[in-house]
């Protein structure tokens, strides 16, 4: 039996708003320690990561491991129904069709409840080694998300060039070319808003605008992203939850 | 002219 309860439900729907875009079908690995689940989009350039720790809900039981299989359209339409500071619980049994879904007003005594069917899904869950980075970057998720969507305009690629003390972010496209060039900077009012970098080694790669343009909307959920690059790796887009974490993993583009 | 690569050059099955 999973019985999950969210103190609010706009925290679960921010969760699905931020990588609904770019996957549609997701198992959702129920066990006792909380919430996990991984999905690559159909391109299979960009793997999603979720982890919602059992302390990022209000109350959480589940007594044995289950897997929800879920169309996130389809849970989408169900969580625009529910009042943001509802409560949310979702509630399966050990061999479900369905989970279900309950909405609650606990000022007004109004309950709402929606039934959910599942699928089965049948997809790969991949392994993911602990990868060795040449770069590690934190910085405020907004600004990130900014510069992405700013940029995306000029050109279908993103380059992310970390030198020593330096971040540039560029796009060279038909129209124009265009540049954001950072350094690490401390912010003693409001940590969030620092911008940190360590640097092993210097690192020059090429994104696709249209995986970053989905990542960002990953900002929601963070005020910070932690963004780990390598010449030998996909790049890692981190957003940290109370407990747990949403991760993109993205394949580079390469000179052919 | 730069090529995209795929996750599955870099990860494996599980």
């Amino acid at each position: 039996m999973l019985e999950a309860k969210f103190e609010e439900a706009s925290f679960f729907k921010r969760i699905i708003d931020g990588f609904k875009d770019c996957v549609q079908l997701v198992n959702f690995q129920c066990k006792d320690d909380g919430i996990i689940a991984q999905a690559v989009d159909d391109s299979r350039v960009l793997l999603v990561s979720l982890e919602i720790g059992s302390e990022s809900f209000q109350t959480y039981r589940c007594d044995h491991p289950i897997t929800l299989g879920i169309d996130l359209n389809s849970l989408s339409k169900i969580l625009r129904c529910g009042n943001n500071t509802d409560t949310l619980t979702l509630i399966a049994d050990d061999t479900p069709d369905s989970v279900l879904l309950l909405f609650e007003d606990t000022k007004r005594e109004r309950i709402a409840e929606y039934s959910l069917k599942l699928m089965d899904i049948d997809a790969d869950f991949l392994k993911i080694e602990e990868l060795a980075y040449e770069s590690t970057l934190m910085m405020p998720s907004a600004e990130f998300a900014k510069n992405v969507r700013d940029l995306s305009q000029l050109s279908d690629s993103l380059t992310f060039t970390i030198t020593k003390e330096t971040i540039k972010f560029q796009a060279d496209g038909d129209i124009g070319s265009g540049s954001v060039i950072l350094k690490p900077y401390v912010n003693m009012d409001d940590p969030d808003q620092s911008i940190k970098l360590e640097m092993e080694q210097p690192v020059d790669l090429t994104f696709g605008s249209k995986y970053l343009l989905d990542i960002v909307k990953g900002s929601a959920l963070s005020n910070k992203v932690g963004i780990r690059l390598s010449s030998e790796a996909p790049a890692l887009f981190q957003f940290d939850l109370s407990s747990g974490f949403l991760q993109f993993f993205l394949a580079p583009k390469f000179n052919d | 002219k730069m090529k995209q690569s795929s996750l599955m050059s870099f990860f494996s099955k599980q």
